[in-house]
């Protein structure tokens, strides 16, 4: 199965 | 100071449990025009995102902006002191080191009050981007827990495909494998509906663990909208009739 990507690289910190 | 009054406090009770499995320490911030809160899960894989605009409020008020540190967790005790049909309501005072919750149920005459401790959390907020979803679909919130509940039992992940004619949820395990297809279905009752907007097909992976969590949410209302493209984490969003929205972002599994 694929590997989980975690949201940081999807979303910058603000 | 901040105030809020909610004649519908169970829907507040149900925010709480929609969330609290996710996410633990979270900052709500409290400002003139409403309610809000974003927070991620421990792996940083989900992200909740809720707004809760003044306009649902019987009573809203509140001077400045506001950050409030709450244990979802204790936050959660607390409201099961609620009975379902209370009304609730919110204070805090600037500075406070705690949240005032009341509980009061008109009707019976019984009045709960609670200080809730505040926490201080040093959360960074993401910044999440405007993005043109190129699959929205639109399903029942029931059916589409029923399914996550039944595919999870198959297989830790899913594989969602949309395009103009379905949207089709797949697994593959050593059971075997399978998927279940949705056409668009505009059945005259509008909850049975099931509602494409396709302007591009997407297909991702997702940990069915998730979205298990997240359709904990389905009380809140009887439509699961589902946001897709396929170059960003997945939104599925619970809409709060005259209140605001519950959102929840989840991150792809890529696929090698």
């Amino acid at each position: 199965k694929g590997a989980q990507k975690s949201l940081g690289n999807f979303f910058k910190k603000q | 100071m901040f105030e809020a009054k909610l004649t519908e406090g169970l829907i507040l009770k149900k925010i709480v449990e929609s969330i609290k499995d996710i996410v633990t320490d979270v900052n709500i911030d409290i400002s003139p025009s409403g309610i809000s809160l974003q927070a991620m899960d421990s792996s940083h894989v989900a992200l909740v995102s809720l707004n809760l605009s003044m306009d649902g409020f019987e009573h809203y008020r509140a001077d400045t902006n506001m950050v409030l540190g709450v244990s979802i967790a204790n936050l959660a005790k607390v409201m099961k002191l609620a009975d379902n049909n209370d009304q609730i309501t919110l204070q805090a005072d600037q500075e406070a080191t705690h949240l005032k919750i009341i509980f009061e149920n008109p009707k019976t005459e019984r009045t709960t009050e609670f200080n809730l401790n505040l926490i201080t959390i040093d959360s960074e907020h993401l910044a999440i981007p405007e993005t043109e979803y190129s699959s929205v679909v639109t399903i029942n919130s029931g059916e589409f827990s029923k399914i996550c509940k039944e595919l999870f039992s198959l297989s830790e992940t899913v594989q969602i495909t949309t395009n103009t004619d379905y949207v089709q949820f797949s697994v593959e395990g050593e059971v075997g494998s399978g998927q279940v297809r949705l056409g668009h279905n505009d059945s005259e009752k509008k909850e049975d509906q099931t509602i494409l907007e396709v302007s591009e097909s997407v297909q991702q992976q997702f940990a069915i663990r998730y979205l298990n969590m997240f359709n904990k949410a389905s009380t809140l209302s009887s439509f699961t909208r589902l946001c897709l493209h396929q170059e960003q984490p997945l939104v599925v969003e619970f809409k709060i009739d005259n209140l605001g929205v519950l959102k929840y972002f989840l991150a792809p599994k890529i696929s090698d």
